[in-house]
């Protein structure tokens, strides 16, 4: 038996609007820890990996381990049935082909449920070894999902360097080419509004801006990001959703011929 | 020109 009540339903919806485009189908996966999700775009270039801790749940009753098969289109299909405001309840027997999503409105005068069925799938489960990385960059949300779309009209890759001076975004194309650099400030006023820049070693590395792009969609769920890059292994990008978890965004990088 | 990597290069499967 699972029983999972997240007061804060506008949460869920975002998530999967920030994945649904990424990944196709995926196995949630329910333990007494939490509500998480790993899976790979089907090229197995980028990998989403989602937690959602079980202290961040109002209830949260996870009798036994459970896998559970989703097609991402359709659970956000039912999900946008649900308000803004909106409980949301996730509901499944132990051994049931089916999950069933019931919307609580917040006067308790409304309340739906949604079945949706489940499905087998076979994914492949990475092991990411904890990584010390090189460096760690955290910035606001929006700026940097302004950035990725500002390169994505000049080229299709981005080199990003992080070095003393800042981080600098580049790209070149057909019509030309672009440097962004921000550097580390510290805003007295507002936290999310900081670039705050740890490095150890110089970086840069090459990333399809398509992907980054994709990942930016996590940006109404958190108002800052951190990219955390080292030499020649996946860059991550991370959006932590408040009080209850996170969601990671690996992307492999380019290398030259 | 410059080639994407696959996870795979990175990351075991587990």
């Amino acid at each position: 038996m699972l029983e999972l009540r997240l007061v804060q339903g506008s949460l869920l919806k975002k998530v999967l609007d920030a994945i649904k485009d990424l990944v196709t189908d995926a196995n949630f996966d329910c333990s007494e820890s939490g509500f998480s999700l790993q899976a790979m775009d089907s090229s197995h270039v980028a990998l989403v990996a989602l937690l959602l801790r079980s202290d961040g749940f109002e209830h949260y009753r996870c009798d036994r381990n459970l896998s559970m098969g989703m097609n991402l289109t359709n659970m956000s299909k039912m999900l946008k049935c649900a308000g803004n405001d909106d409980i949301i309840t996730i509901k499944a027997d132990d051994g049931g082909d089916s999950v069933t999503f019931m919307f609580e409105s917040p006067s308790q005068d409304k309340v739906s449920d949604f079945e949706m069925k489940l499905m087998d799938i076979d994914s492949e489960h990475l092991g990411i070894p904890e990584t010390e990385y090189h460096a760690i960059v955290k910035m606001p949300s929006a700026e940097f999902a302004r950035i990725c779309r500002d390169l994505s009209t000049i080229g299709d890759t981005v080199v990003i360097s992080v070095s003393k001076d800042g981080v600098k975004f580049s790209t070149s194309g057909d019509i030309g080419s672009a440097n962004v650099v921000c550097r580390q400030n510290n805003s007295v006023d507002n936290k999310d509004n900081e670039t705050v820049i740890e490095m150890n070693e110089p970086v840069s590395l090459t990333f399809a801006l398509r992907y980054l792009n994709s990942f930016t969609k996590a940006t109404t769920l958190s108002n800052t990001v951190t990219l955390s890059m080292s030499k020649e292994l996946p860059v991550v990008v991370e959006y932590k959703i408040a009080e209850i978890g996170h969601i990671r965004f690996y992307l492999a990088p380019k290398i030259e011929d | 020109m410059s080639q994407q990597q696959s996870l795979f290069s990175f990351y075991s499967r587990g």
